[in-house]
Protein backbone atom coordinates (compact mmCIF):
# COMPACT_ATOMS: atom_id res chain seq x y z
CA UNK A 1 0.00 0.00 0.00
CA UNK A 2 1.55 3.60 -1.23
CA UNK A 3 0.46 6.49 1.27
CA UNK A 4 0.29 9.88 -0.85
CA UNK A 5 2.26 13.29 0.61
CA UNK A 6 -0.87 13.83 3.21
CA UNK A 7 -0.38 10.61 4.91
CA UNK A 8 -3.87 8.95 3.46
CA UNK A 9 -3.44 5.54 2.06
CA UNK A 10 -3.60 5.38 -1.10
CA UNK A 11 -5.91 3.40 -3.57
CA UNK A 12 -3.43 -0.04 -4.40
CA UNK A 13 -3.07 -0.29 -7.64
CA UNK A 14 -4.05 -3.39 -9.74
CA UNK A 15 -1.90 -6.19 -10.15
CA UNK A 16 -1.77 -5.84 -14.34
CA UNK A 17 -1.18 -1.94 -13.88
CA UNK A 18 1.59 -2.98 -11.11
CA UNK A 19 3.14 -5.14 -14.37
CA UNK A 20 2.45 -2.50 -16.52
CA UNK A 21 4.35 0.15 -14.02
CA UNK A 22 7.71 -2.21 -13.71
CA UNK A 23 7.40 -3.09 -17.27
CA UNK A 24 8.98 -0.06 -18.01
CA UNK A 25 11.94 -0.85 -15.68
CA UNK A 26 12.37 -4.39 -17.39
CA UNK A 27 12.12 -4.06 -20.83
CA UNK A 28 13.46 -1.00 -22.72
CA UNK A 29 11.13 0.69 -25.01
CA UNK A 30 11.12 -0.68 -28.64
CA UNK A 31 12.93 -3.46 -27.75
CA UNK A 32 14.44 -6.43 -30.57
CA UNK A 33 11.13 -8.00 -31.88
CA UNK A 34 9.22 -9.50 -34.51
CA UNK A 35 7.16 -7.29 -36.16
CA UNK A 36 4.18 -8.58 -38.35
CA UNK A 37 4.21 -7.37 -42.40
CA UNK A 38 1.93 -8.65 -44.98
CA UNK A 39 2.31 -8.27 -48.59
CA UNK A 40 0.49 -9.53 -51.45
CA UNK A 41 2.15 -10.52 -54.65
CA UNK A 42 -0.53 -8.27 -56.78
CA UNK A 43 1.40 -5.69 -55.17
CA UNK A 44 4.70 -6.30 -56.68
CA UNK A 45 2.71 -6.76 -60.28
CA UNK A 46 4.10 -10.70 -59.75
CA UNK A 47 0.64 -12.20 -59.40
CA UNK A 48 1.24 -13.03 -63.00
CA UNK A 49 3.22 -16.12 -62.13
CA UNK A 50 2.78 -16.58 -58.70
CA UNK A 51 -0.89 -18.64 -58.98
CA UNK A 52 -0.80 -19.43 -54.79
CA UNK A 53 -0.95 -17.64 -52.06
CA UNK A 54 -1.83 -14.28 -53.14
CA UNK A 55 -0.69 -12.66 -49.57
CA UNK A 56 2.84 -13.75 -47.46
CA UNK A 57 3.46 -12.57 -44.41
CA UNK A 58 7.66 -12.62 -44.40
CA UNK A 59 7.85 -10.82 -40.95
CA UNK A 60 10.80 -8.92 -40.00
CA UNK A 61 12.40 -8.06 -36.74
CA UNK A 62 13.49 -4.91 -35.36
CA UNK A 63 14.21 -2.62 -32.27
CA UNK A 64 17.03 -2.20 -30.07
CA UNK A 65 19.24 -4.97 -28.39
CA UNK A 66 19.09 -4.92 -24.44
CA UNK A 67 22.87 -4.90 -22.58
CA UNK A 68 22.03 -8.25 -20.53
CA UNK A 69 20.92 -10.32 -24.31
CA UNK A 70 22.24 -14.08 -23.03
CA UNK A 71 19.04 -15.48 -21.23
CA UNK A 72 16.15 -13.22 -23.30
CA UNK A 73 17.53 -14.27 -27.02
CA UNK A 74 19.54 -16.95 -26.45
CA UNK A 75 22.14 -14.89 -27.82
CA UNK A 76 25.81 -16.30 -27.74
CA UNK A 77 27.87 -14.78 -24.83
CA UNK A 78 29.96 -13.06 -28.31
CA UNK A 79 27.01 -10.75 -28.69
CA UNK A 80 27.64 -9.47 -25.07
CA UNK A 81 31.75 -9.13 -25.43
CA UNK A 82 30.57 -7.13 -28.62
CA UNK A 83 28.37 -4.84 -26.59
CA UNK A 84 31.10 -4.23 -24.30
CA UNK A 85 33.75 -3.63 -27.27
CA UNK A 86 31.23 -1.21 -28.97
CA UNK A 87 30.81 0.60 -25.68
CA UNK A 88 34.21 0.60 -24.00
CA UNK A 89 36.86 0.04 -26.72
CA UNK A 90 35.75 0.88 -29.90
CA UNK A 91 32.58 2.41 -30.76
CA UNK A 92 32.84 1.54 -34.70
CA UNK A 93 32.41 -1.90 -33.86
CA UNK A 94 28.48 -1.98 -34.92
CA UNK A 95 26.54 -2.95 -31.36
CA UNK A 96 24.71 -6.63 -32.09
CA UNK A 97 21.83 -6.45 -34.31
CA UNK A 98 18.25 -7.82 -33.92
CA UNK A 99 18.10 -10.48 -36.30
CA UNK A 100 15.69 -13.15 -37.22
CA UNK A 101 16.76 -16.84 -35.14
CA UNK A 102 13.82 -18.90 -36.87
CA UNK A 103 11.79 -19.50 -39.78
CA UNK A 104 9.11 -21.50 -41.26
CA UNK A 105 8.75 -22.59 -44.54
CA UNK A 106 6.39 -21.24 -47.37
CA UNK A 107 4.56 -23.32 -50.41
CA UNK A 108 4.27 -21.51 -53.88
CA UNK A 109 2.46 -22.24 -56.76
CA UNK A 110 4.04 -20.52 -59.75
CA UNK A 111 4.12 -20.84 -63.76
CA UNK A 112 7.35 -21.52 -65.39
CA UNK A 113 8.48 -19.92 -68.75
CA UNK A 114 7.64 -22.68 -70.62
CA UNK A 115 4.03 -22.57 -69.36
CA UNK A 116 4.31 -25.31 -66.83
CA UNK A 117 3.50 -25.19 -62.93
CA UNK A 118 5.27 -25.72 -59.96
CA UNK A 119 4.15 -26.22 -56.78
CA UNK A 120 7.59 -25.70 -54.60
CA UNK A 121 8.19 -25.84 -50.98
CA UNK A 122 10.85 -23.08 -49.98
CA UNK A 123 12.71 -23.46 -46.48
CA UNK A 124 12.94 -19.64 -44.65
CA UNK A 125 10.62 -17.78 -45.87
CA UNK A 126 8.62 -16.50 -43.37
CA UNK A 127 10.62 -14.89 -40.18
CA UNK A 128 8.92 -16.71 -36.47
CA UNK A 129 11.32 -15.62 -34.02
CA UNK A 130 14.11 -12.88 -33.38
CA UNK A 131 17.47 -12.35 -31.65
CA UNK A 132 20.50 -10.53 -31.07
CA UNK A 133 23.62 -10.85 -32.83
CA UNK B 1 35.80 -8.59 -48.42
CA UNK B 2 35.59 -11.82 -50.16
CA UNK B 3 34.51 -13.63 -46.89
CA UNK B 4 31.28 -11.58 -46.64
CA UNK B 5 30.55 -11.69 -50.49
CA UNK B 6 30.77 -15.44 -50.21
CA UNK B 7 28.78 -15.52 -46.79
CA UNK B 8 25.93 -13.39 -48.60
CA UNK B 9 25.98 -15.87 -52.00
CA UNK B 10 26.29 -19.08 -49.86
CA UNK B 11 23.41 -18.01 -47.81
CA UNK B 12 21.45 -16.43 -50.94
CA UNK B 13 19.97 -14.00 -48.80
CA UNK B 14 17.88 -13.13 -51.52
CA UNK B 15 20.37 -10.62 -52.55
CA UNK B 16 19.64 -9.80 -56.45
CA UNK B 17 22.11 -9.25 -59.43
CA UNK B 18 21.71 -5.79 -60.95
CA UNK B 19 21.43 -7.03 -64.40
CA UNK B 20 23.71 -5.43 -67.60
CA UNK B 21 21.07 -2.90 -68.24
CA UNK B 22 21.23 -1.04 -65.04
CA UNK B 23 18.73 1.91 -66.61
CA UNK B 24 15.21 2.09 -65.54
CA UNK B 25 15.25 2.87 -62.03
CA UNK B 26 12.48 0.74 -61.69
CA UNK B 27 14.69 -2.27 -61.64
CA UNK B 28 14.18 -3.47 -58.36
CA UNK B 29 17.78 -5.21 -58.79
CA UNK B 30 19.32 -1.96 -58.50
CA UNK B 31 18.87 -2.06 -54.83
CA UNK B 32 21.65 -4.20 -54.08
CA UNK B 33 25.49 -3.53 -54.04
CA UNK B 34 27.41 -5.06 -56.95
CA UNK B 35 29.19 -7.51 -54.87
CA UNK B 36 26.89 -10.04 -54.24
CA UNK B 37 26.70 -11.19 -58.08
CA UNK B 38 27.81 -14.76 -57.27
CA UNK B 39 24.74 -14.56 -54.76
CA UNK B 40 22.80 -14.77 -57.87
CA UNK B 41 23.67 -17.52 -58.78
CA UNK B 42 22.54 -19.48 -55.79
CA UNK B 43 19.55 -17.94 -55.66
CA UNK B 44 16.37 -19.69 -54.97
CA UNK B 45 14.85 -20.48 -58.32
CA UNK B 46 11.67 -18.68 -57.08
CA UNK B 47 13.70 -15.17 -56.88
CA UNK B 48 15.90 -16.57 -59.94
CA UNK B 49 12.88 -16.55 -61.99
CA UNK B 50 10.74 -13.58 -60.27
CA UNK B 51 13.82 -11.29 -60.35
CA UNK B 52 14.07 -12.45 -63.71
CA UNK B 53 10.73 -12.09 -64.98
CA UNK B 54 10.13 -9.51 -62.33
CA UNK B 55 12.80 -7.00 -64.37
CA UNK B 56 11.29 -8.36 -67.88
CA UNK B 57 7.81 -7.71 -66.45
CA UNK B 58 9.40 -4.37 -65.85
CA UNK B 59 10.94 -3.83 -69.19
CA UNK B 60 8.96 -5.36 -71.77
CA UNK B 61 5.70 -8.30 -71.54
CA UNK B 62 7.43 -11.04 -72.77
CA UNK B 63 5.48 -13.62 -74.37
CA UNK B 64 4.99 -15.91 -71.91
CA UNK B 65 3.33 -19.57 -72.60
CA UNK B 66 0.00 -19.45 -70.74
CA UNK B 67 -0.83 -22.92 -68.68
CA UNK B 68 -3.66 -25.23 -69.68
CA UNK B 69 -7.22 -24.09 -67.72
CA UNK B 70 -7.94 -27.26 -66.38
CA UNK B 71 -4.18 -28.27 -65.57
CA UNK B 72 -3.89 -24.99 -63.64
CA UNK B 73 -7.67 -26.21 -62.28
CA UNK B 74 -6.00 -29.24 -60.69
CA UNK B 75 -2.66 -27.70 -59.42
CA UNK B 76 -4.56 -25.17 -57.03
CA UNK B 77 -6.55 -27.97 -56.15
CA UNK B 78 -2.94 -29.76 -55.05
CA UNK B 79 -2.23 -26.41 -53.33
CA UNK B 80 -5.14 -26.58 -51.24
CA UNK B 81 -4.46 -29.89 -49.97
CA UNK B 82 -0.57 -29.35 -48.84
CA UNK B 83 -0.56 -25.28 -47.77
CA UNK B 84 -3.06 -23.60 -45.12
CA UNK B 85 -4.01 -20.38 -46.78
CA UNK B 86 -0.98 -18.22 -45.70
CA UNK B 87 1.20 -20.37 -47.62
CA UNK B 88 2.51 -22.79 -44.80
CA UNK B 89 3.18 -26.18 -45.87
CA UNK B 90 1.01 -28.61 -44.04
CA UNK B 91 2.75 -30.96 -41.68
CA UNK B 92 1.43 -34.14 -43.14
CA UNK B 93 4.08 -36.44 -42.81
CA UNK B 94 3.06 -38.76 -46.00
CA UNK B 95 3.33 -35.81 -48.25
CA UNK B 96 7.52 -36.59 -48.98
CA UNK B 97 7.44 -34.09 -51.83
CA UNK B 98 8.75 -30.62 -52.09
CA UNK B 99 7.91 -30.27 -55.65
CA UNK B 100 5.26 -30.78 -57.91
CA UNK B 101 5.83 -30.46 -61.62
CA UNK B 102 2.98 -30.18 -64.18
CA UNK B 103 3.93 -30.35 -67.94
CA UNK B 104 1.16 -30.73 -70.47
CA UNK B 105 2.02 -31.81 -74.29
CA UNK B 106 4.60 -29.39 -76.11
CA UNK B 107 2.01 -26.98 -78.34
CA UNK B 108 3.81 -28.37 -81.70
CA UNK B 109 2.64 -31.83 -81.92
CA UNK B 110 -1.11 -30.93 -80.56
CA UNK B 111 -2.63 -29.96 -83.66
CA UNK B 112 -1.31 -34.01 -84.79
CA UNK B 113 -3.50 -35.03 -82.16
CA UNK B 114 -6.11 -33.90 -83.52
CA UNK B 115 -6.44 -35.70 -86.30
CA UNK B 116 -4.92 -38.75 -84.62
CA UNK B 117 -7.89 -38.85 -82.05
CA UNK B 118 -10.76 -41.39 -83.88
CA UNK B 119 -13.78 -41.78 -82.34
CA UNK B 120 -13.45 -43.14 -78.61
CA UNK B 121 -9.96 -44.66 -79.36
CA UNK B 122 -7.25 -42.03 -78.20
CA UNK B 123 -4.37 -42.81 -79.81
CA UNK B 124 -2.47 -39.68 -78.91
CA UNK B 125 1.36 -39.19 -79.81
CA UNK B 126 2.78 -37.12 -76.69
CA UNK B 127 6.00 -34.78 -76.26
CA UNK B 128 6.51 -33.72 -72.85
CA UNK B 129 9.81 -31.25 -72.34
CA UNK B 130 11.44 -31.58 -69.15
CA UNK B 131 14.28 -28.63 -69.24
CA UNK B 132 12.53 -27.10 -65.77
CA UNK B 133 13.10 -30.27 -63.88
CA UNK B 134 16.67 -29.47 -62.25
CA UNK B 135 19.51 -31.69 -61.21
CA UNK B 136 19.08 -31.76 -57.77
CA UNK B 137 15.38 -32.76 -58.08
CA UNK B 138 14.82 -36.43 -57.59
CA UNK B 139 11.58 -37.73 -58.42
CA UNK B 140 9.21 -40.14 -56.48
CA UNK B 141 6.03 -40.63 -58.22
CA UNK B 142 5.24 -39.59 -61.84
CA UNK B 143 1.35 -39.63 -63.19
CA UNK B 144 -0.34 -39.39 -66.34
CA UNK B 145 -3.64 -36.78 -65.26
CA UNK B 146 -6.66 -36.86 -67.88
CA UNK B 147 -9.21 -34.73 -67.34
CA UNK B 148 -12.38 -36.80 -67.27
CA UNK B 149 -15.16 -34.67 -68.97
CA UNK B 150 -17.22 -36.86 -70.70
CA UNK B 151 -20.19 -35.44 -72.79
CA UNK B 152 -22.85 -38.33 -72.53
CA UNK B 153 -23.91 -39.26 -68.98
CA UNK B 154 -22.28 -42.27 -67.82
CA UNK B 155 -23.18 -45.30 -65.48
CA UNK B 156 -21.40 -45.39 -62.38
CA UNK B 157 -18.82 -47.49 -63.55
CA UNK B 158 -16.03 -47.25 -66.25
CA UNK B 159 -13.01 -49.84 -67.36
CA UNK B 160 -9.88 -47.79 -69.24
CA UNK B 161 -7.38 -49.94 -71.24
CA UNK B 162 -4.08 -47.39 -71.55
CA UNK B 163 -1.55 -48.64 -73.73
CA UNK B 164 1.94 -46.74 -73.12
CA UNK B 165 4.79 -47.03 -75.37
CA UNK B 166 7.88 -44.78 -75.45
CA UNK B 167 8.74 -43.30 -78.91
CA UNK B 168 12.26 -42.86 -78.90
CA UNK B 169 14.19 -45.36 -80.29
CA UNK B 170 17.97 -43.99 -79.88
CA UNK B 171 19.05 -45.95 -76.21
CA UNK B 172 22.10 -46.54 -77.04
CA UNK B 173 23.11 -44.68 -74.15
CA UNK B 174 20.32 -46.30 -72.08
CA UNK B 175 20.95 -46.88 -68.63
CA UNK B 176 18.93 -49.88 -67.75
CA UNK B 177 18.74 -52.23 -70.91
CA UNK B 178 15.10 -53.70 -68.89
CA UNK B 179 13.13 -50.71 -69.45
CA UNK B 180 9.68 -51.65 -70.64
CA UNK B 181 9.51 -49.79 -74.07
CA UNK B 182 6.02 -50.37 -73.57
CA UNK B 183 3.83 -51.22 -70.97
CA UNK B 184 -0.39 -52.11 -70.92
CA UNK B 185 -2.83 -51.66 -68.07
CA UNK B 186 -6.42 -51.49 -67.29
CA UNK B 187 -8.13 -49.51 -64.51
CA UNK B 188 -11.58 -49.51 -63.49
CA UNK B 189 -12.94 -46.71 -61.05
CA UNK B 190 -16.33 -45.04 -60.70
CA UNK B 191 -17.46 -42.13 -62.08
CA UNK B 192 -18.82 -39.95 -59.53
CA UNK B 193 -18.38 -36.56 -60.17
CA UNK B 194 -14.31 -37.47 -60.78
CA UNK B 195 -12.97 -34.53 -62.81
CA UNK B 196 -9.61 -36.32 -63.15
CA UNK B 197 -8.15 -39.85 -64.03
CA UNK B 198 -4.35 -40.38 -62.84
CA UNK B 199 -2.16 -42.90 -64.19
CA UNK B 200 0.94 -44.00 -62.80
CA UNK B 201 3.48 -44.11 -64.85
CA UNK B 202 6.66 -44.19 -62.08
CA UNK B 203 8.12 -47.33 -63.05
CA UNK B 204 7.74 -46.69 -66.48
CA UNK B 205 9.29 -43.83 -66.52
CA UNK B 206 11.96 -43.15 -63.76
CA UNK B 207 14.76 -44.40 -65.75
CA UNK B 208 14.22 -41.65 -68.40
CA UNK B 209 13.80 -39.15 -65.71
CA UNK B 210 16.54 -40.60 -63.49
CA UNK B 211 18.91 -40.26 -67.19
CA UNK B 212 18.23 -36.82 -67.00
CA UNK B 213 16.44 -37.29 -70.39
CA UNK B 214 15.36 -33.81 -71.35
CA UNK B 215 12.15 -34.56 -73.89
CA UNK B 216 10.16 -37.85 -73.61
CA UNK B 217 8.20 -39.05 -76.24
CA UNK B 218 5.35 -41.07 -76.23
CA UNK B 219 2.38 -42.84 -77.95
CA UNK B 220 -0.74 -43.00 -75.35
CA UNK B 221 -3.68 -45.43 -76.41
CA UNK B 222 -6.47 -44.78 -74.15
CA UNK B 223 -9.60 -45.92 -73.97
CA UNK B 224 -12.91 -46.49 -72.02
CA UNK B 225 -16.00 -48.78 -71.59
CA UNK B 226 -18.84 -48.65 -69.84
CA UNK B 227 -19.70 -51.02 -67.18
CA UNK B 228 -17.29 -53.67 -64.92
CA UNK B 229 -15.55 -56.60 -66.00
CA UNK B 230 -15.56 -57.92 -62.69
CA UNK B 231 -19.21 -58.22 -62.54
CA UNK B 232 -19.10 -59.06 -66.24
CA UNK B 233 -21.38 -57.04 -67.59
CA UNK B 234 -21.20 -56.38 -71.10
CA UNK B 235 -19.12 -53.57 -72.12
CA UNK B 236 -21.41 -51.25 -73.75
CA UNK B 237 -20.22 -48.34 -76.76
CA UNK B 238 -17.28 -46.68 -75.79
CA UNK B 239 -17.73 -43.10 -73.47
CA UNK B 240 -16.15 -40.42 -75.00
CA UNK B 241 -14.04 -39.71 -73.38
CA UNK B 242 -11.50 -36.94 -72.10
CA UNK B 243 -10.93 -35.09 -75.45
CA UNK B 244 -7.79 -33.56 -74.31
CA UNK B 245 -4.17 -35.22 -74.33
CA UNK B 246 -3.13 -35.71 -70.68
CA UNK B 247 -0.48 -34.11 -68.61
CA UNK B 248 2.44 -35.18 -66.70
CA UNK B 249 2.87 -35.23 -63.57
CA UNK B 250 6.14 -34.99 -61.20
CA UNK B 251 6.54 -35.57 -57.69
CA UNK B 252 10.00 -34.65 -56.67
CA UNK B 253 12.02 -34.10 -54.03
CA UNK B 254 14.16 -30.97 -54.14
CA UNK B 255 17.98 -31.76 -52.55
CA UNK B 256 18.67 -27.99 -53.00
CA UNK B 257 19.88 -26.01 -50.03
CA UNK B 258 16.60 -23.53 -50.62
CA UNK B 259 13.79 -26.42 -50.81
CA UNK B 260 11.52 -26.95 -47.66
CA UNK B 261 12.57 -30.61 -46.09
CA UNK B 262 10.18 -32.32 -43.69
CA UNK B 263 12.39 -34.50 -42.15
CA UNK B 264 14.92 -31.42 -41.14
CA UNK B 265 12.43 -29.83 -39.90
CA UNK B 266 11.20 -32.94 -37.70
CA UNK B 267 15.20 -33.37 -36.92
CA UNK B 268 15.15 -29.72 -35.37
CA UNK B 269 11.85 -30.28 -33.71
CA UNK B 270 13.19 -33.73 -32.18
CA UNK B 271 16.52 -32.26 -31.44
CA UNK B 272 18.16 -35.29 -32.52
CA UNK B 273 19.75 -35.31 -35.80
CA UNK B 274 17.69 -37.86 -38.05
CA UNK B 275 19.79 -39.14 -41.00
CA UNK B 276 17.46 -38.51 -44.32
CA UNK B 277 16.05 -41.82 -45.08
CA UNK B 278 17.73 -42.73 -48.67
CA UNK B 279 14.56 -43.04 -50.87
CA UNK B 280 15.61 -46.65 -52.93
CA UNK B 281 11.74 -47.60 -53.80
CA UNK B 282 10.70 -45.25 -55.52
CA UNK B 283 7.44 -47.27 -55.72
CA UNK B 284 6.64 -45.63 -51.91
CA UNK B 285 3.83 -43.60 -53.03
CA UNK B 286 5.28 -40.16 -51.92
CA UNK B 287 1.26 -38.73 -51.59
CA UNK B 288 0.59 -40.78 -49.04
CA UNK B 289 -2.04 -42.62 -50.77
CA UNK B 290 -0.42 -45.82 -49.32
CA UNK B 291 -4.13 -47.88 -49.09
CA UNK B 292 -4.99 -46.93 -52.73
CA UNK B 293 -2.89 -50.11 -55.38
CA UNK B 294 -1.18 -48.09 -58.20
CA UNK B 295 -2.66 -49.50 -61.20
CA UNK B 296 0.94 -50.84 -61.62
CA UNK B 297 0.34 -52.58 -58.86
CA UNK B 298 -2.65 -54.18 -59.75
CA UNK B 299 -1.09 -55.52 -62.93
CA UNK B 300 2.46 -56.30 -60.90
CA UNK B 301 0.22 -58.76 -58.35
CA UNK B 302 -2.03 -59.83 -61.21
Amino acid sequence: WRRDENGKEAPATSPSNLSEYFKQFLFPQNECELHNFRLSFSQLKWDKWIIAPHRYSPQYCKGDCPRAVGHRYGSPVHTMVQNIIYEKLDSSVPKPSCVPAEYSPLSVLTIEPDGSIVYKEYEDMIATKCTCR
Amino acid sequence: PHSRARGASDKSSGLLEAPEDTSSELNPLLWLPKGTRRGYALLPPLLKVLSERGHQAWESEAPRLRPDSRALRYMKRLYKMSATKEGVPKANKSHLYNTVRLFTPCSECKHHHRDLVKGDIHLVDLLFNLDRVTGLEHLLKSVLLYSFDTSVPVSSSVTCMCHLSVKEHDFSGQVCPSVPHAVAFSLHFEVRKRKWVEIDVTSFLQPLIATNRRNIHMAVNFTCLTGDPQQNINMENPINMALVPPSLLLYLNDTSEQAYHRWNSLRHRRKIPVRPRQRNSLLVDPTGDKGKETSQGKRASR
